[in-house]
């Protein structure tokens, strides 16, 4: 149900445990902890035993709210089809350098794929840009937006792995904070899919003018300076392991709940049996 | 008091298929019980929800077992050495049989976040086993 055990947790959880949950649980499962009930052992007892990294609390409000509209989503009947995730990751870039002058940005990224399991299959993967501004300035821009696949060194010499997106950016005034969506799950797929646990990503981003007219007056074009926050790794997978809700069970799953036939003849017999004495007739 | 009876009262009509009692009985049958993540120790991965109830199944199994609970028919075979055979022999207990799933917003040990929907997070039914 919760993370697989990596090694490093594994040992933390087998250390001698002195969290009550784990105290009340391990004499009755002992060695058949199953993988859901171990994984909450151990975050219960890992609590204190490595530091844990907390996401920036924008990226966390972000979250919940995707987490409310994913509930409203999967509570309808007539739920849409774009809801057949049951799992979608936020994952920050690791370590970055940038260069940026007026009108493009250059970045130099990485992004832990360690999280992801095998199981994950990937549907949609996107960056996300959050751009701060102040709430007087207004702009709109045509951006472009090109990725390519850092391989390392000892790979191959030249990537092979490139794309590229076009996308709108636009800001009214009294916005303050801008979350802009790229798309890049064709670029991203094949990647992803070779279960790589690391991803190195070059990102070249580009925004000219709008060329629109608003109100009479040219609207500025978006100031690159607010790109300067790198995009976060947006992934949307269906987890297809036993733990994880599957909104198609496997045919099956419900075949098992079919009542047998034995059942039903076995109760028309106790029914009979239990009518009242057999008047004195003994069957052998 | 009311307040208490409400804790610890049945969820109404748990086993869909169950005749309504007018009168209490302690057979087996679905409880509400509200906890928060914070009491689990686990608040500092499960960021949301902040509550939870996963309910649970408390009661005695009725001797007409099959027809309230859809037992098998191991369980009915049970009760009957329990009652009429060998008392050692333990009385069928009263477990969840169908669940319900939860979505949760987890902070995973490298400070991504992930939205997961897991399975068989809520007990929604009890039978006798």
């Amino acid at each position: 149900l919760f993370p697989h055990a990596s090694p490093a947790e594994a040992a933390a959880a087998t250390a001698v445990p002195d969290e009550p949950l784990v105290d009340s649980v391990m004499p009755y499962y002992g060695s058949r902890l199953s993988l859901k009930l171990k994984a909450l052992s151990e975050q219960s007892v890992g609590r204190e035993a490595r530091p844990r990294l907390r996401p920036e609390s924008r990226y966390v409000r972000y979250m919940k709210r995707l987490y409310k509209i994913s509930l409203k989503q999967g509570r309808r009947p007539d739920r849409s089809a774009s809801h057949v995730y049951n799992t979608v990751r936020l994952i920050a870039p690791r370590d970055e350098c940038l260069e940026r002058s007026e009108e493009s940005s250059m970045q130099d990224l990485s992004y832990s794929l360690d999280r992801v399991r095998a199981q994950e299959q990937l549907l949609k993967s996107i960056l996300l840009y959050s751009l701060d501004k102040d709430q007087a300035t207004s702009f709109a821009s045509l951006c472009n937006l090109d990725v390519k696949e850092q391989e390392h060194a000892g790979q191959k010499l030249c990537s092979t792995m490139h794309h590229s997106v076009s996308f709108r950016v636009r800001s009214e005034k009294r916005s303050r904070r801008i979350w802009v969506e790229i798309d890049v799950t064709t670029f991203l797929h094949p990647i992803i899919r070779s279960q790589k646990k690391e991803i190195h990503l070059l990102i070249n981003l580009t925004c000219a003018e709008n060329g629109e007219e608003v109100g009479g007056s040219q609207e500025r074009r978006v100031p690159m300076e607010l790109f300067l926050r790198s995009p976060s790794l947006l992934l949307y997978l269906n987890d297809t392991s036993e733990v994880a809700y599957q909104r198609w069970p496997s045919s099956a799953r419900s075949e098992s709940l079919r009542p047998s036939l034995v059942m039903n003849n076995f109760l028309s017999l106790l029914k009979s049996k239990q009518k009242g004495p057999m008047h004195g007739r003994r069957r052998p | 008091s009311k307040r208490d009876a409400a804790v610890t009262s049945p969820v109404a009509n748990p086993t869909a298929h169950s005749p309504r009692y007018d009168f209490p009985t302690d057979d087996c049958e679905l409880y509400d019980f509200r906890v928060s993540f914070s009491q689990l120790k686990l608040d500092h991965w499960i960021i949301a929800p902040q509550k939870y109830n996963p309910r649970y199944c408390k009661g005695i199994c009725p001797r007409a077992m099959q027809s309230i609970y859809g037992s098998p028919v191991h369980t009915i075979v049970q009760n009957i050495i329990y009652e009429q055979l060998d008392s050692s022999v333990p009385r069928p207990s009263c477990v969840p049989s169908e669940y319900k799933p939860l979505s949760v917003l987890i902070i995973e040990s490298d400070g991504s976040i992930a939205y997961k929907e897991y399975e068989e997070m809520i007990a929604t039914k009890c039978t006798c086993r």
